[in-house]
């Protein structure tokens, strides 16, 4: 079967993905959405 | 972050784990040359340093804030995390940034609809007071790459992020590149004064003309003009919008006699990485045998005077619009670069012009694509259009494709997708194509390269990719594409595309200079990227050091010493040594699953362990307070029987003194 004049692969899937939407799309629940924390002085009481 | 501690030697050590996409790897180094370009912020591999940044692939993109003095330190870019701004994004947070709506004073900017955020996803909206977050004395940024966008965590369809201005609602949430206040507090927590492969830009609006000189051993002139009766009738810079500026560099060619030349020689530059960039735009509408000549003038010690050097020739197809151009250079002396404008034979009414020039010690584009009046209309009417067929520097054939992305009638968001097609070294070529990156990039015109925010989406081909058919994707575009044929009759293959449907969207693409005169350009390069597949060499790693703690690294030294109180100290499990009071002690290396302890780090603990010496500890304390519990009891009991005894007995005793 060949392929059609108009085969396109789209790697964001037709959707506008932002960082904070991979991440929870990727089960993430990261401190604001993409920080990870450490330091006890960053690290919220 | 408020916190020397935080900051990074430069340059910043850094390791790309085997884990990592080769799209990524190679979006990790394009991103270090947008920080080279704009910043005193360099990277270096990773040669053993104490601390260095580990970009490995796990789910998800995100990062530490700050350097946090644990060696390894884990930055991630799962899968879709390989766009370029995401990576400028998540290593502004490794160098030291929050985002931008956690300012201090974020209140007086934007409103938080807080019954818009999903159940559970407030504490993503935190505020950090002035004692631990600098705004470095910069306006808050709705431009900023750190802003989240107006749906960030949003229950619905309404925005959780209002701007206090409405213009800016569709503006926050960029992920293009650096805004300009990104770039000023980045170099003024890291005290640049520099960038470190930025040379020059020239817009021509001052008398000055950047330094530039006009050469000797000409016979003619370039002028420095506002127009030119023949044209151009604007410079580039302003297109005209500013009434009594908009300076450019015009060479008529209208007067005088065949081989007439007139140079116009620019500054010295002193190279420091032995490569670079030369843009600029130019205005040709002379005769067709005009030339304009770009020659280099590199000064050695065997020749003081210089050198000139033929670089390269514009000459031929005059047209009536600015085109823009770039040259590749290697230079690795003192030198100057001379634009010499030539008469040819032939009658002109015009001459050439050149405007916005731009040089920095990086790599050029291979291909610009240059769409004139791209707008709403022309895009609409043409559907897809495909650039003109290009070829990469070790002969694959591709085309890219543009296309509006959106229901009809409505503000359409732009497609971008690249395609193989079939060329001349088709049978000379490995198919399928393997690890060729294509980097498709929409400039943003701004005069000063520093100042633009180009939008740019970089896709590589992965020979072992499967199309929905059953063949490689990559394959030769004659076995897997579809019979197209060009404007001049000439058939060909075009194989199947790979893109973006969300490459830039409607607003963003008319704000800025992204189509500066209507015209749009794409730039265009195709790089085989297989040599990143190799792992990064690992050395030998360092155990002991002295961080500065203290102090703000210098950006133009290494990373630190190593005190002679460490030697020798011992800091077992990659733990670090450093003086405290004079005193060499281990500070030992930390995730977020488990740490070390002990004086040298000797010991591991994990949160597991933490969990079972917390139930473990709350379970003997129990049984402990129970034990003294019913021993007080039963000794208050024995006491009280005791009382009760005795005051029976003394009572029987009053008794028979009564009788």
């Amino acid at each position: 079967v060949p392929l059609q004049d108009n085969t396109e692969i789209d790697v964001d899937g037709g959707k506008k993905l932002d960082i904070f939407d991979i991440n929870e799309g990727a089960g993430l629940d990261l401190f604001e959405g993409d920080i990870i924390l450490a330091d006890t002085n960053q690290r919220n009481s | 972050i408020i916190g020397d501690r935080y900051r990074w030697p430069i340059p910043v050590p850094y390791f790309l784990e085997d884990s990592l996409e080769i799209n990524a790897k190679a979006l990790v180094l394009e991103a270090f040359e947008r920080y080279r370009l704009k910043t005193c912020i360099d990277f270096k591999p990773w040669e053993g340093e104490p601390n260095y940044i580990s970009v490995f692939k796990d789910s998800g993109c995100y990062s530490y804030v700050g350097n946090l003095r644990q060696g390894k330190q884990q930055l991630s870019l799962g899968v879709n995390c390989d766009r370029i701004a995401t990576i400028q994004h998540e290593f502004l947070h490794a160098l030291g940034f929050w985002h931008e709506q956690s300012r201090a004073d974020r209140d007086d900017y934007v409103t938080i609809v807080w019954d818009r955020i999903l159940p559970g996803r407030e504490h993503n909206f935190n505020v950090y007071d002035d004692t631990r977050s600098n705004s470095l004395n910069v306006p808050y940024d709705y431009t900023s790459v750190m802003h989240y966008s107006k749906t960030a965590f949003q229950n619905g369809s309404e925005p959780t992020i209002v701007t206090k201005i409405d213009a800016f609602s569709d503006v926050i949430g960029q992920r293009m590149d650096f805004s300009d206040y990104d770039l000023e507090k980045l170099n003024r927590l890291y005290n640049c004064s520099s960038s470190i492969s930025f040379m020059d830009s020239c817009t021509f609006e001052y008398n000055n003309i950047c330094g530039m000189i006009q050469g000797t051993g000409d016979n003619s002139d370039w002028n420095h003009v506002l127009l030119s009766a023949a044209g151009p009738s604007n410079d580039h810079t302003h297109l005209g919008n500013c009434k009594d500026s908009g300076y450019y560099m015009h060479f008529s060619t209208s007067t005088g006699n065949a081989g007439d030349k007139a140079l116009l020689e620019s500054r010295l530059f002193y190279p420091k990485r032995g490569f670079q960039c030369l843009e600029f735009f130019y205005y040709y509408n002379g005769n067709e045998n005009d030339a304009l000549n770009i020659w280099i003038r590199e000064y050695t010690e065997a020749s003081p005077n210089g050198t000139l050097t033929f670089i390269t020739s514009i000459k031929g197809n005059p047209a009536e619009y600015w085109q823009l151009h770039h040259v590749s250079l290697n230079v690795k002396n003192k030198f100057r670069v001379v634009f010499e404008g030539v008469k040819g034979n032939g009658p002109s009414n015009g001459g050439f012009a050149i405007d916005d020039i731009n040089f920095s010690e990086a790599l050029c584009p291979h291909y610009i694509w240059h769409i004139r009046n791209f707008t709403h209309e022309s895009i609409k009417e043409n559907g897809r259009i495909y650039s003109p067929p290009l070829y990469s520097k070790d002969g694959y054939a591709y085309q890219v494709q543009v296309r509006p992305n959106g229901p009809a009638d409505s503000p359409y968001d732009l497609a971008i997708y690249f395609h193989l097609i079939s060329g001349a070294n088709d049978d000379t070529l490995q198919w399928p194509c393997s690890l060729r990156q294509a980097k498709m990039e929409l400039m943003d015109q701004n005069p000063d390269i520093r100042k633009r925010m180009s939008n740019q989406r970089s896709i590589t081909t992965d020979p072992t990719q499967v199309a929905s058919n059953g063949d490689l994707f990559w394959d030769k575009p004659a076995k897997v594409g579809t019979s197209v044929t060009f404007p001049n009759g000439t058939q060909f293959f075009r194989g199947p595309g790979y893109g973006t449907s969300a490459f830039i969207s409607h607003d963003r693409l008319h704000s800025r200079d992204f189509l500066k005169g209507g015209d749009a350009f794409f730039l265009l390069s195709v790089e085989d990227v297989s040599h990143l597949s190799a792992s990064q060499p690992t050395p030998v790693p360092t155990t002991t050091t002295k961080p500065p703690v203290t102090d703000i690294p210098s950006p133009t030294k290494p990373g630190p010493d190593v005190p002679k109180e460490c030697e020798g100290f011992g800091c077992k499990n990659d733990g670090v040594c450093v003086l405290e009071n004079e005193k060499p002690v281990c500070r030992c290396k930390v995730t977020k699953d488990w740490w070390y302890v002990g004086d040298k780090c000797e010991r591991k603990v994990s949160s597991q362990d933490t969990l079972v010496i917390a139930v473990s500890s709350s379970v003997t304390i129990f049984a402990v307070m129970l034990i003294i519990t019913l021993t007080s009891v039963l000794c208050l009991k024995k006491k009280h029987k005791k009382q009760i005894a005795k005051a029976g007995k003394a009572q029987t005793t009053e008794n028979a003194y009564t009788f």
